[in-house]
């Protein structure tokens, strides 16, 4: 997976970091200290469609077996997360009780193209 | 900026509007996630001494040097779980002719949404008992309290049992199936009542004397249960 620079062109990752103090959160979310809400973007030209790492999708396969057959498909692959991490947080519910969870799939680890 | 987004069409946009709406979406995503409509407003803090201690209790957590905390995941369940601390309301209240410590927990539940208890227990820190004649082992009882009124009558014994009172520590009360008929009967307020009674004292009893980190706290560990579900049973 690609992590996006400054020019971005094909299909990376963009870190971005949000500090819970900076937006006056940290009064209520105890942990962690800011989230990381990365994202996918760039394009994914045709010759990319299915990688890295998502080939086993079924809409990789699809365009995959119109590629083959030589079938000129009008839709174009996209930039998605292909690995993500869940978030745990402690934080004040409204109710001034703690709360511990863990938020499913929170984090982008990587993307590729479908 | 980032250059104008060919597939979503969103137009290019200059450093900090993009940096501001980036914000806005993290923040939406976030209240999304943990089912909050707006951020919890934060009147009246918990003591950072008590709040670490129930996490600590909590065991999910380690606490750095600095005071922050290090969060550990839980074990990956299918379903969003949820560890809560809640604080009580405390007061002292006389049933009968003893004082016992007195409890008062809030609870919101949205509508059409029921809660799932998988265990919840009371922490009570049980004070050193001061007559050196007496066993170092004492009775110490949790009541439900059915409303305001705190004659013996209003009130149904929950859990006992024998304590250790040579050393000043915590005490753990399960009280995991009171918590869940509680929360299915819709309630707001769950009162309970504490006593450690060693004569005329409640060993149990919380007053200014004790420090914040020995304040009485609930712990529990749910999941939100999914009624629709069971209707998918029913069809098959």
């Amino acid at each position: 997976s690609l992590r996006c620079g400054d020019e971005v062109t094909v299909c990376c990752k963009r870190d971005f970091y949000i500090k819970f103090k900076d937006i006056q959160w940290d009064e209520w979310i105890i942990a962690p200290e800011g989230y990381h809400m990365n994202y996918c973007m760039g394009q994914c030209p045709q010759h990319l469609a299915g990688s890295p790492g998502i080939a086993s999708s079924f809409h990789a396969t699809v365009f995959n077996q119109l590629k083959v057959n030589g079938i000129n498909t009008a839709t174009a692959s996209c930039c998605i997360p292909t690995e993500r991490r869940p978030l745990s947080m402690v934080y004040f519910n409204s109710q001034h009780s703690i709360v511990k969870t863990d938020v499913p799939d929170m984090i982008v680890e990587s993307c590729g193209c479908t | 900026g980032s250059p104008a987004c060919a597939s979503c069409g969103l137009p290019a946009m200059e450093k900090d509007a993009e940096q501001k709406m980036m914000i806005e979406i993290a923040k939406q995503h976030l209240l999304e996630k943990l089912h909050l409509k707006e951020r919890p407003n934060i009147t009246q803090t918990v003591p950072k001494v008590a709040l670490l201690t129930a996490l600590r209790k909590l065991h999910s957590g380690r606490v750095r040097q600095d005071g922050t905390l290090e969060l550990e995941n839980s074990l990956p369940t299918k379903d969003q779980g949820y560890e809560i601390v809640s604080f009580a309301d405390i007061s002292d209240s006389d049933s009968g002719d003893k004082a016992s410590l007195s409890l008062t927990f809030q609870f919101l539940q949205e509508r059409g949404k029921s809660i799932q208890v998988l265990q919840s227990s009371l922490w009570i820190y049980a004070k050193l008992s001061e007559d050196p004649h007496r066993s170092s082992r004492l009775l110490a009882r949790v009541f439900l309290s059915a409303d305001e009124e705190t004659s013996d009558s209003n009130r149904t014994l929950v859990i006992e049992k024998m304590i250790e009172v040579k050393e000043s520590n915590w005490h753990t009360f399960p009280i995991t199936h009171t918590l869940q008929t509680f929360l299915d009967g819709g309630q707001r307020r769950l009162r309970l009542e504490v006593s450690c009674e060693e004569g005329e004292r409640n060993l149990c009893s919380f007053n200014g004397s004790l420090t914040k980190a020995n304040q009485p706290f609930m712990v529990a560990q749910v999941r939100l249960r999914d009624n629709h579900s069971k209707h998918l049973i029913r069809k098959r």
